[in-house]
């Protein structure tokens, strides 16, 4: 696991996050469950929770799909390219990009979706979640803050590699007691061909 | 584009999306530093993207010039992502790079991230192509 230079996290008075989605973007309540389940993953591990408003201008965490430029001078790329990123904490933003291919329903459990050019949008909230929280990029292959993800590949279970990163900024869920698998060991590496 | 499973996007979406420009990046398998490439300078702007060739190195010169630079970059990128450090545009370096990914950069101000929380040291045993891995908890 690795952090932001300085090791930026949210403050101890600010633990109960809250997060809003664009209401530009309209989103259904089956996509916005889908983050629903993403917090989840890390509220588990952590003391941190997490609240779902409707006042984007004034949550802690605003998620937003964009196309191009959009705004932070990191412009979205279309398919398949750049997928989504996040800022560090306390700010909170997280932007996805618009012109993927995103597939909400879990499909494929903790492996394989059925076309290489669709994304598992909960795989990607779950990474993005981790920069917000204040985790940069994990050299471990398997982890869910690799910087990269293999095309149709479901990736959404934190691992233990990502459990320590976050609980090194945050401490653990006092209520947590269960515990995480270590990353897939791969001797091949990872050739993008799925 | 939301879709409930990848069997409901349809065909013409999915043929946009295998076009991906970063698979021209294979086109560069073998180039490596003192050559000149026609379109290299897109590779430049990746590694640049992602932090691999900081802001004051080139200044906005882009040029099609294998230099250091870019070989700096190319050997940083496959440090992090545990390949054979060989600062060539290999073929299992640029299948990496086309991997679609996130935007966060892996490395700020020359540092690589990735190595930030857990630190690891890596001896080069030189001339033969080996590395030495340890971690320091």
């Amino acid at each position: 696991y690795s952090f932001f230079p300085g090791e930026p996290r949210w403050p101890r008075n600010r633990r109960d996050l809250t997060y809003a989605f664009d209401p530009r973007n309209s989103l259904t309540e089956e996509v916005k469950s889908v983050f629903s389940r993403a917090f989840a993953r890390w509220a588990e591990v952590t003391p941190l929770t997490f609240t779902r408003v409707e006042r984007f201008s004034t949550s802690d965490i605003s998620i937003g799909f964009y196309s191009g430029e959009h705004g932070d001078g990191e412009p979205f790329d279309g398919p398949m390219r750049t997928l989504a990123h996040a800022f560090s904490p306390p700010t909170g933003h997280f932007h996805l990009d618009g012109e993927e291919n995103w597939v909400v329903s879990g499909e494929g459990g903790d492996g394989f979706i059925s076309v290489a050019e669709a994304v598992d949008l909960e795989s990607v909230a779950v990474h993005e979640i981790g920069h917000l929280l204040g985790l940069g990029h994990s050299l471990v292959e398997g982890s869910i803050m690799y910087p990269t993800i293999r095309t149709g590949r479901r990736k959404v279970d934190l691992t233990t590699d990502d459990v320590e990163g976050v609980q090194y900024l945050y401490g653990g869920n006092p209520n947590f007691n269960g515990s995480r698998s270590p990353p897939p060991s791969t001797q091949q590496r990872d050739t993008g061909d799925s | 584009s939301f879709y409930p499973n990848s069997s409901a996007i349809p065909p013409e979406l999915l043929r946009n999306a295998t076009g991906n420009p970063w698979n021209t990046f294979l086109n560069f398998t073998g180039c490596h530093a003192g050559k000149k490439y026609d379109g290299l300078y897109k590779l430049k702007q990746y590694f640049k993207h992602f932090g691999y060739i900081p802001e004051t190195d080139l200044s906005g010169n882009f040029t099609d010039d294998f230099d250091d630079i870019l070989k700096n970059a190319v050997e940083m990128y496959q440090r992090n992502f545990q390949l054979n450090v060989t600062g060539v545009l290999d073929e299992l370096t640029l299948k990496h790079v086309v991997i679609p990914r996130c935007g966060n950069p892996d490395v700020v101000n020359g540092t690589s991230t990735m190595h930030s929380g857990r630190r690891t040291f890596e001896v080069s045993l030189a001339g033969r192509g080996q590395h030495f891995h340890t971690v320091k908890h």
